[in-house]
Formats: structure tokens, C-alpha cells, sequence
């Protein structure tokens, strides 16, 4: 052990056990973690190469060789718990991302939220085997957080009882989904439902993409990778075109909206109800900021208790760079900001969490309220968290540009999640439109 | 703000704009006062925190009400007042992400703990102050004479912080893996240990990299 670290850790004034047990929640949920973490890091299939070592193709090909190993060595450890199952998913990717977090994250709640039991049935064990590998197909290459904007539509034709599904531009392509470009066969895709002639808003529709056997592409489909991006690697964000591509009137989601054979449309009780998985997605997220915030600030005050550098006092050796109070004044601001997001971020998971129980028996009444709050901290934390990062590496000097430090897979890997999910100014405001209103 | 102004009680954390129905909150209140008596005190603070919003949401909300009377589209109104809009409702979050953090301090049992946990809570409050110092001055929450206080109080919870400060990020309980790095190692070895990353590094697979005989010995010849 680095003696310089030893003597900080004897000189501190509490036992960082008891604050770990605090952001946990209990001394209980620290050892059900670390038994999960121990579950992947002493099982040696999981162990691997430096994926900074690697190309592209070498890392998206690792991640896709680490999620079928965790598929299978969830189902063998039991390990069921939406949270256990997070813990997981993490400690195998390390916080990178992978191409299946869509079809984890998005396609598999969509079809528990969004379908009817006979959807659920024809659609749920397949995904949950792999069979059908799904991604969430929002976003277009024009168009994105301005829901009302996405051009992709999807008729009713009733002599067929089919949806037919156009891109009807360029600007309309679907764009940026995560797994879409190489890894899924099925995708929701959000489209302008048109219906006897009328236009009724955004609705879900479950389409394959990919033959379920030869995965090549289906004909009536475009699909690809969207090409490198400044992080990512692990994920094939992709592309995706319709020529007038058929699917069964069935495939539509229809646990809120219905489309009946005759066409007739029948509209949902609440335009909220999907408010709920964004809150989710959101509160996710200020997790995240607070997680990868977290690790820059233990990277670049552990080096800089390590690392000594110039002088303070003449003639005397070089002081740990911690010593000197720029240097403090630039990390320990950003450590109480890590902390106060972490305590925002399980406030936001229990209030969801105590919400959706409201939601199920039709409360809707909290959900505008953390909708709107979910969409202002998602984008306060991600603009403090991405800019933190970012300190924290340039306070570990010319080393924290090297990958060695861990610091710049964490930026690149963090910082898209200040427009994803909505871009953040857009988020700012849709809160600012509920303080207006309140 | 709307719902307020008409005399809807609300709830969860928009509660405070109850009381810009009852005038509480002015746009210009009287210089020189100050609401924060001491600011090591965090329950005053998180009340400057919830000021400072509410004034700006009032001022920002009084923009767009203006600009319609004066007979602008609503849209119009909204997007020529989206910087003040977007201000605002960073001040609302910024008092929520304070809140939080305050009151998670009374769930923490143990002592020595909380202590540390307060100091760095403090710190938060009181970074953020000096980083919007125009907001608490301008809506009468500081005097100015507090400011230098404010500072000079930060230099000194730095000083608090100094000896914990490996100790709260080992609490964090990453391990290395996780860190996805040498720089931050547990066990502090970083020299070592980059050396022994580097030498892993690809184009260390050969002494010789294949581009010296392709161009660099073709060209030397050449010259």
C-alpha cells in the first residue's frame, strides 16, 4: 500500500464504512452488493483485455461476448431483483455501456407497461429468452426530443387489418437507438398513427427487423450502424428506414390505445400514462450522474494524495498535490456535489418507486409533479456532472488524459446523457412550463 | 406560479409558491436586509435556496404575463423570456438538490459520520452561493458584507475536509475494476502499475512497428 494513502486513511476522522452503508441504505444492501460484484469479478469468463486496448468492432464484439454470458449467469446466480439485476449489469460492463441496455432497459419494460396480456404472451418469453432481441426506436435523424416533431407514420389499412409503417424523408430515419444497427431483430418504434383518414399522435408498435433465424434484414427494412461516435464503441447505435413495411393490426400496443379492425380508434384515459417510463429513464439517470461523478472525484483525490508536485515551503520536498488549496478548492466542491447527487438520486428512485404503486390503482395525481422534476434534475445533475468530470480529470494533470486514469472512458460514456432523454435546455424548460403553470 | 397566484394550495416541492398568493415574495425587496442571519446554518440557507427560486420564478413568470398583456401569442411570450425560464428553474432544482442533501443529514445515526457528512453539506450550500452570488444579493438574501464571510468560511471547511477526504472517497466502494484505471488504484501504486499498463499497450506487440520498414527506412534511403 502507497504509504502517502495509508497515512490519509489513519488520519481520517470516521470509518468510511459507515457512510458506504448510508448511500447503500443499509449495511444489508452493502453486502448483497459486494456478494453480486464478487459473483463478476471472481468469475474468470467475465475476466478480459483492457478494452482500451481494443478497436471498435474488438469492443462491441466483447460486449456483446459479456451480456450472453450475463444472460445466462443471472438465470444460474437467480438473480431476479430489478435492482440486483442493475448491480449486476454493472459490475459486468464496467459502466460502459452494451447492446442489449435497450432491450434490458426499454423494449422488455415497454412490453410489461404498454401490452395486453395476449401481446404479452405472444411477445414476453421470447424476448425474455433472446429470441427476439428489441431496442426502443424513438429518435429520428431530424427530430427527437419534440415528440409532436417525428415524422415516421403508420396507416391503417383495414381491407388488410395491417399497419403500414413509412419513412416518409430522410430526416425521418429512425437514428441513434442503441443495439438497432447490428444486434436486434425487433424494435418499438414510435410513429404518427393515422387512422380513417386521421392523424391521432405518437403511438408504439412492435416490428421485426430482422429474419428471427438468418438476422438478416427483412425486405421493406434499412438498417445499420450510424458509424463512430466519441464514446460508445460497445454500442451499435443504428439507423433504421420503412418502404412500406406491413405488420399485423395486433402489433400495435394497445393496453391504453386501440385501433379496431374497422380502423376506429379508441384513445387512451390519460395522455400521462407514459409519463411514467420517462420518469424512470430520468431518474435513472440522475443515478448515473451522480455514479460516474462519484468515480472521477475517488480518481483525482486518490492521485492527488499520491502524487507530489512542486513546493510549498523552500527547500523542503515535494508536498502531496492535495496539500495545496487550489487544488482542494477544485475537488472537494465536486466530492460534496457527488454526495448531494447520490442522496438526490435515491430520493428520486423511492419517490418513483412509491408512485408506481399509486399509478397502477389509476393515481395519477404525484406524476406531473415528478415528471416535471425528473426532466429539471436529469438536466442539472447531467450539466454538473459532465462539467465535474471533466475538472477531475484535468486536476490529475497530464495523466488524466491518458486512459490509464479511467477518467476519459468515464466522460466520453457519461457526457451524451445531456441530450439523450431529451436534450437538457429542452428538459429545463418543460419544467419551467409546470413552475409556470403551478 | 398561475395555480398560486389563484389561490391553489400546492404541494410536494413547489409548495413555496404558495406564498408568492400572500406577496411573501417580492421581485425588489429592500436592499441591505438580509435573510440569512448565519450561514452555518443550513436550515436559514435552504430558506435562501427556496427564496432565490421563487424570486426568480416570479420575476421570470411576471415576463411572460407582461409580454402578454402587451398582446404577444403566447409562444411568442414564452420563448422571449426562455433564458430567464430556463434560470429559474436551474434555482428550483439547485433548492431541491440542497433540501435533499439537508435532509438526509437527520437519517444518518452515526456521529462521526454525520459530522463529516454536514461539513461536506455546508460546503455544497455554500459553493453554490458563491457561485450565483448575484441571484441572493439581488433578491436581498445576502448582504454583501456576508459574502466575503461565505468565502473565507469555504477556505476554511476545505481545511475540515483535507484529512477525510481519501477516506469519503473510499466510501464511495468502488473498486478498481470499476474505476477502469491505474490513476485511482486503492492500494495507491499508480507508478508501477502504469508502467505495466503501457507496456501492454498494442503497438508495444512488436519492438519494431511494421511502418518503419514499410515508410521510414524506403525514405531514409532517399534522402
Amino acid at each position: 500500500m502507497n504509504p502517502d494513502l495509508s497515512r490519509e486513511r489513519a488520519a481520517a476522522s470516521f470509518n468510511p464504512e459507515t457512510i458506504t452503508y448510508v448511500l447503500d441504505g443499509s449495511p444489508e444492501r452493502t453486502r448483497r452488493r459486494r456478494e453480486i460484484e464478487n459473483l463478476v469479478t471472481s468469475d474468470p469468463e467475465f475476466q478480459h483485455e483492457d478494452p482500451n486496448f481494443l478497436s471498435r468492432s474488438e469492443r462491441y464484439e466483447l460486449a456483446i461476448k459479456k451480456s450472453a454470458l450475463m444472460v445466462q449467469k443471472m438465470r444460474q446466480h437467480g438473480i431476479s431483483d430489478p435492482e440486483e439485476i442493475y448491480w449486476f449489469k454493472s459490475f459486468v460492463h464496467q459502466g460502459r455501456p452494451e447492446p442489449l441496455d435497450l432491450h434490458l432497459g426499454m423494449f422488455l419494460p415497454t412490453l410489461l407497461n404498454q401490452a395486453t396480456p395476449e401481446q404479452q404472451d405472444r411477445f414476453f418469453m421470447p424476448a425474455w429468452n433472446l429470441e427476439i432481441i428489441g431496442t426502443y426506436a424513438q429518435t429520428e435523424m431530424g427530430h427527437g426530443t419534440h415528440l409532436r416533431g417525428l415524422e415516421t407514420t403508420a396507416t391503417y389499412d383495414p381491407s388488410t387489418q395491417e399497419f403500414i409503417l413509412n419513412s416518409p424523408t430522410v430526416s425521418s430515419l429512425k437514428w441513434w437507438p442503441g443495439g438497432l444497427g447490428k444486434t436486434s431483430n425487433h424494435a418499438v418504434v414510435l410513429a404518427q398513427l393515422y387512422t380513417q383518414g386521421e392523424c391521432k399522435g405518437l403511438h408504439a408498435f412492435i416490428v421485426p427487423i430482422r429474419h428471427m433465424s438468418t438476422h438478416e434484414p427483412l425486405p421493406g427494412v434499412t438498417v445499420g450502424d450510424i458509424g463512430p461516435k466519441f464514446g460508445y464503441d460497445e454500442t451499435d447505435n443504428g439507423f433504421l428506414k420503412f418502404d412500406k413495411f406491413r405488420i399485423p393490426r395486433e402489433n400495435m400496443l394497445m393496453k391504453y390505445a386501440q385501433v379496431e379492425q374497422d380502423g376506429k380508434y379508441v384513445k387512451p384515459l390519460s395522455d400521462k400514462l407514459t409519463y411514467g417510463t420517462m420518469v424512470f429513464i430520468r431518474s435513472m439517470i440522475v443515478g448515473d450522474s451522480a455514479l460516474c461523478l462519484s468515480r472521477a472525484c475517488t480518481i483525482a483525490v486518490r492521485y492527488s494524495a499520491v502524487r507530489h508536485q512542486s513546493e510549498i515551503r523552500a527547500g523542503e520536498p515535494e508536498p502531496q498535490i492535495l496539500d495545496f488549496q487550489t487544488q482542494q478548492y477544485k475537488l472537494f466542491p465536486l466530492l460534496a456535489t457527488a454526495y448531494a447527487f447520490q442522496f438526490v438520486g435515491s430520493y428520486m428512485s423511492q419517490t418513483y418507486h412509491r408512485i408506481t404503486g399509486d399509478i397502477q390503482q389509476g393515481n395519477l395525481s404525484e406524476l406531473p409533479e415528478l415528471h416535471a422534476l425528473s426532466a429539471g434534475l436529469k438536466a442539472f445533475t447531467t450539466w454538473v456532472a459532465s462539467y465535474g468530470i471533466e475538472e477531475c480529470r484535468m486536476a490529475c494533470g497530464g495523466h488524466g488524459y491518458s486512459c490509464s486514469s479511467g477518467i476519459p472512458d468515464i466522460y466520453v460514456t457519461f457526457t451524451p446523457a445531456c441530450t439523450y432523454e431529451g436534450e437538457n435546455t429542452v428538459m429545463m424548460l418543460q419544467t419551467a412550463r409546470f413552475l409556470f403553470k403551478s | 406560479y398561475t395555480a398560486a397566484l389563484s389561490g391553489e394550495r400546492l404541494g410536494g416541492m413547489v409548495s413555496y409558491l404558495n406564498d408568492v398568493s400572500s406577496q411573501r415574495v417580492q421581485a425588489q425587496p429592500l436592499a441591505g436586509q438580509s435573510l440569512v442571519m448565519d450561514i452555518n446554518d443550513l436550515g436559514s440557507l435552504v430558506e435562501a435556496y427556496k427564496q432565490r427560486a421563487a424570486w426568480l420564478i416570479v420575476a421570470a413568470c411576471k415576463n411572460v404575463q407582461s409580454d402578454l398583456k402587451r398582446g404577444k401569442r403566447k409562444e411568442d411570450a414564452w420563448n422571449k423570456n426562455s433564458v430567464d425560464l430556463v434560470q429559474a428553474t436551474e434555482a428550483h432544482c439547485h433548492y431541491v438538490v440542497v433540501k435533499l442533501f439537508v435532509d438526509k443529514l437527520s437519517e444518518v445515526l452515526d456521529v462521526a459520520a454525520l459530522r463529516i457528512l454536514s461539513t461536506l453539506c455546508l460546503l455544497y450550500t455554500l459553493h453554490g452561493i458563491s457561485r450565483n452570488t448575484g441571484d441572493f444579493l439581488q433578491a436581498g438574501l445576502l448582504a454583501p458584507v456576508q459574502l466575503e464571510q461565505i468565502q473565507q468560511r469555504i477556505k476554511d471547511l476545505l481545511v475540515v475536509i483535507r484529512p477525510n477526504a481519501v477516506a469519503l472517497v473510499d466510501a464511495f466502494d468502488y473498486t478498481d475494476t470499476q474505476l477502469g484505471g491505474v490513476l485511482g488504484r486503492y492500494d495507491g501504486n499508480v507508478y508501477e502499475n502504469m508502467f505495466e499498463w503501457a507496456k501492454k499497450s498494442p503497438l508495444n506487440k512488436t519492438q519494431v512497428h511494421a511502418s518503419f520498414h514499410k515508410y521510414l527506412k524506403p525514405l531514409q534511403s532517399k534522402l
